[in-house]
């Protein structure tokens, strides 16, 4: 464990706390897109299968891991279940029809080429890792379709991002420090994931530079 | 399977 990881963990509780915030301070689940969440779901129950090989207890690091991990896939669950229950009424499902099935497709397509090993867990973690790189597109989609986004939503967005970029840092520093050379496929991914961040903290720093609102072109 | 593949990231 880094700082560079560690860092971009809590980034990435900290997005889902301000996902939940903006949900239940505002009843309203307007501007955000459910196809996203359940990509995110996706990714998190294809890759987050070890959790029931794994003894919580084995290490500090699996320990913190599991913590994580039932973290991510119970707010996960709990985000689609405000989205698609409580709070339906404000979903805004006529914006929201960016086709994740071909998202998914090209992932498992991709899984299926590209793996470390031959092994229905490994495929399904390379699944998951295709997937999450392009999980954000739905919502940035739904976004754009909207016009103006809502600061609490962008700022989940810069997190998400924040999170992405420093695991990039952590990578490095695990290269140079653990000497890890086979992780190329979280390398890619990751890196491209991050590219699509990137394009959003560009509209992101460009809005509040001029002071206003974000818009996306 | 986790540890055997050396995926101990979330």
């Amino acid at each position: 464990m880094n700082i560079f990881r560690l860092g971009g963990d809590m980034l990435h509780v900290v997005s889902i706390f301000l996902l939940l915030l903006k949900i239940q301070t505002s009843h309203s689940c307007a501007g955000l897109s459910l196809k996203t969440q359940i990509l995110y779901m996706v990714v998190f129950s294809t890759r987050y299968l070890d959790l029931f090989f794994t003894k919580p207890w084995h290490s500090a690091l699996t320990f913190y891991n599991t913590i994580m991990k039932i973290l991510f896939l119970s707010s996960s669950a709990y985000t689609i279940y405000l989205m698609q229950k409580r709070y339906k009424h404000t979903y805004d499902k006529v914006h929201d029809t960016f086709r994740i099935q071909y998202l998914i497709a090209a992932a498992a397509v991709l899984a299926l080429i590209f793996h470390l090993r031959l092994t229905v867990f490994e495929i399904l973690w390379a699944f998951s890792v295709f997937l999450e790189s392009v999980a954000i597109l739905p919502q940035l989609f739904l976004l754009q379709e909207t016009g103006e986004v809502e600061n609490i939503t962008s700022h989940y967005i810069f997190c998400l991002g924040g999170y992405r970029t420093l695991y990039i840092f952590n990578w490095v520093w695990r290269y140079f420090t653990e000497h890890r050379r086979n992780q190329w496929l979280a390398w890619g991914c990751g890196t491209v994931q991050t590219l699509i961040y990137a394009d959003f903290f560009y509209y992101y720093i460009l809005s509040r530079k001029q002071g206003k609102k974000l818009r996306l072109p | 399977v986790a540890a055997e593949s050396g995926h101990d990231e979330l």
